[in-house]
């Protein structure tokens, strides 16, 4: 028996925003200790990682580990049934083929429920080395969002420079170029909008922008994102959940720049 | 011209 409760829908609708359109199908591993997924997408230029612990749901039960095959698009449609503050309970017996969404209004009024049917899916794990990163860079997840869709309008990468000047980030296209620059803030007026940069080295990467846009659809679950560089590494790109966890991303350079 | 490269050349399969 594996049963779960999140305690309101809208948490789990912006995972799934947040993820859908990389990864189509993927498994969610369920434990005593929560809920995991990894997947890359098809073209393996990037992973999604995602931890919800079990000590941030209402409810949270695995008896035997379980591992859900679940086409995310049948889910994000399920979910749309959901009304933002229902509660989500996700069950499923022991050697049942589905997984059944039970969702219940605030005031106990309506439930209903939807059964998808669970796939087998042959998924290779990555193992990710725990890097100290070149730079680390903590910032507004909506002035990120911000900076990778302006930029989008010029060009397909962008160019990240971490330097003692502050975070730069630059993109060059056939109409022109362009970039934004981010320095430390100073003053601690208002923490959620600060910009935090810790720089153990100078580094310079390109990215795919493409992919920094399908990342930012997690702006809505975390009001602060963190970026982290290392040269000749994937860049990380993590939200945090306050207490139940995070979804993180990880993307591979474009080299011979 | 800059290359895409892949996350298999980074991360190893567990």
């Amino acid at each position: 028996m594996f049963e779960a409760r999140f305690p309101e829908a809208l948490l789990l609708k912006k995972i799934l925003e947040s993820v859908k359109d990389l990864v189509q199908d993927a498994n969610f591993e369920c434990t005593e200790s929560g809920i995991t997924l990894q997947a890359m997408d098809n073209a393996h230029v990037s992973l999604v990682t995602l931890l919800l612990r079990g000590e941030g749901f209402d409810l949270y039960r695995v008896d035997k580990p379980e591992s859900l095959g679940i086409n995310l698009n049948s889910m994000s449609k399920i979910m749309r049934c959901a009304a933002n503050n229902d509660t989500v309970t996700l069950d499923k017996l022991e050697g049942a083929d589905t997984v059944r969404f039970l969702f219940e209004s605030p005031n106990a009024d309506r439930m209903s429920e939807f059964h998808l049917k669970l796939m087998d899916i042959d998924s290779e794990t990555l193992e990710i080395p725990e890097s100290m990163y070149h730079a680390e860079i903590e910032l507004p997840s909506a002035e990120l969002r911000r900076i990778v869709s302006d930029l989008s309008t010029m060009g397909d990468s962008v160019r990240i420079s971490v330097s003692k000047e502050g975070v730069r980030f630059t993109v060059r296209g056939d109409e022109g170029s362009g970039s934004v620059i981010l320095r430390q803030s100073t003053g601690v007026d208002k923490p959620e909008e600060a910009i935090h940069i810790v720089m153990n080295e100078p580094v310079e990467q390109s990215f795919a922008l493409k992919y920094l846009n399908l990342f930012c659809k997690a702006a809505p679950l975390s009001a602060r994102v963190q970026i982290k560089l290392s040269k000749d590494a994937p860049l990380l790109v993590n939200f945090s959940m306050n207490n139940i966890g995070y979804l993180s991303y990880y993307l591979a350079p474009k080299i011979g720049d | 011209v800059a290359n895409q490269s892949r996350l298999d050349t980074f991360f190893k399969a567990k």
